[in-house]
C-alpha cells in the first residue's frame, strides 16, 4: 500500500510540470524510503532524474515497492482539478492498475477524488554514477531561466563559456547575436541570489537552446539552480528540493 | 550549428 501526502498540491505540480513537456511516459518507483523516476527524451538527449525524499512529504507510508508507470499529459489533467494549497494524498495498493489522487481543501471540508489509470511502461532504469566535471556553478533559477530564454529567440544553439572569473552564454543567429556575462558573487543578506563558481578547468560548450528551455522549466522548484559542466560529459542541470532533486542530464552539441 | 550529441554510453543500464 501507498500513501504519499504532500501538504501542498502545488509541489507534486511544479515538480510535474517541471519535466511534462520533456518526456511524456515515466515509470514512477515508489519504495520505503521515497519516490524516484527517470525518463529519456525521445530523441536521447535528455535524461530527467527525479527523487523525492520521504521528507518532502507531511505523511508517507510505503509497504511494498511499486511502480506507477503514468502518462504525465493526463496526469498533468488531473494536478490541475487540484487547488494549490490543498493536501493531495497519491493511493496506490501492491498491484495497482490505478492510482488515486485524493485533494483535500481542510478549511472548506472539500474533497475531490480522481483516479489515473496506469500504464505498463517498457523503460529501462539506468544507473546514474558520479561524473568527473570540470566547472560547478551554483545561480539563482530565475537568472538562468531569462538568460536561457532571452538568447534562444537568436539561435537553436546556446554556447556556455567558463573560465575562473567569468560566465559568459552566448547565442550567435541569423538575425543578431547576444551574451550574457556574470561574475560570481556572494550576497549577504540573500544568499539564493550568489552566483558561485568551482572551476577545476575551463570549459566552452554548446547546447540545444530547446533543451535547455525545457531544463528551466524547474525553476518554479527551487530558487536555485547548480550546473555542472564537463567537456567530456553529458551537463548536470540540478534543481533541489526540501528532501530530493529534479536532476536533467544534457548531451551537448559538438562539431562538425 | 553543430550536431547535437547523444546520450548513449554515458549511462548504465541497471
Amino acid at each position: 500500500m501507498l500513501e504519499a501526502k504532500f501538504q501542498e498540491a502545488s509541489l507534486f505540480k511544479r515538480i510535474i510540470d517541471g519535466f511534462k513537456d520533456c518526456v511524456q511516459l515515466v515509470n514512477f518507483q515508489c519504495k520505503e524510503d521515497g519516490i524516484i523516476a527517470q525518463a529519456v527524451d525521445d530523441s536521447r538527449v535528455l535524461l530527467v532524474s527525479l527523487e523525492i525524499g520521504v521528507e518532502a512529504f507531511q505523511d508517507y507510508r510505503c509497504d511494498h515497492p511499486v511502480t506507477l508507470g503514468m502518462d504525465l499529459s493526463s496526469l498533468s489533467k488531473i494536478l490541475r482539478c487540484g487547488n494549490n494549497t490543498d493536501t493531495l494524498t497519491l493511493i496506490a495498493d501492491d498491484t495497482p492498475d490505478a492510482i488515486i489522487l485524493l485533494f483535500e481543501d481542510t478549511k472548506k471540508d472539500r474533497i475531490s477524488e480522481y483516479s489515473l489509470k496506469l500504464m505498463d511502461i517498457d523503460a529501462d532504469f539506468l544507473k546514474i554514477e558520479d561524473l568527473q566535471y570540470d566547472t560547478t556553478l551554483m545561480m539563482p533559477s530565475a537568472e538562468f531561466s531569462k538568460t536561457v530564454r532571452d538568447l534562444s529567440q537568436l539561435s537553436d544553439s546556446l554556447n556556455i563559456l567558463v573560465t575562473k572569473e567569468t560566465i559568459k552564454f552566448v547565442a550567435t543567429g541569423d538575425v543578431g547575436s547576444g551574451s550574457v556575462i556574470l561574475k560570481p558573487f556572494i550576497n549577504m543578506e540573500n544568499p539564493d541570489e550568489s552566483i558561485k563558481l568551482d572551476m577545476d578547468q575551463p570549459v566552452d560548450l554548446t547546447f540545444g537552446s530547446k533543451y535547455l528551455q525545457d531544463i528551466v522549466k524547474g525553476s518554479a522548484l527551487s530558487n536555485k539552480i547548480g550546473i555542472r559542466l564537463s567537456s567530456e560529459a553529458p551537463a548536470l542541470f540540478q534543481f533541489d528540493l526540501s528532501s530530493g532533486f529534479l536532476q536533467f542530464f544534457l548531451a551537448p552539441k559538438f562539431d562538425d | 550549428s553543430g550536431v547535437q550529441g547523444r546520450l548513449d554510453g554515458f549511462f548504465k543500464v541497471v
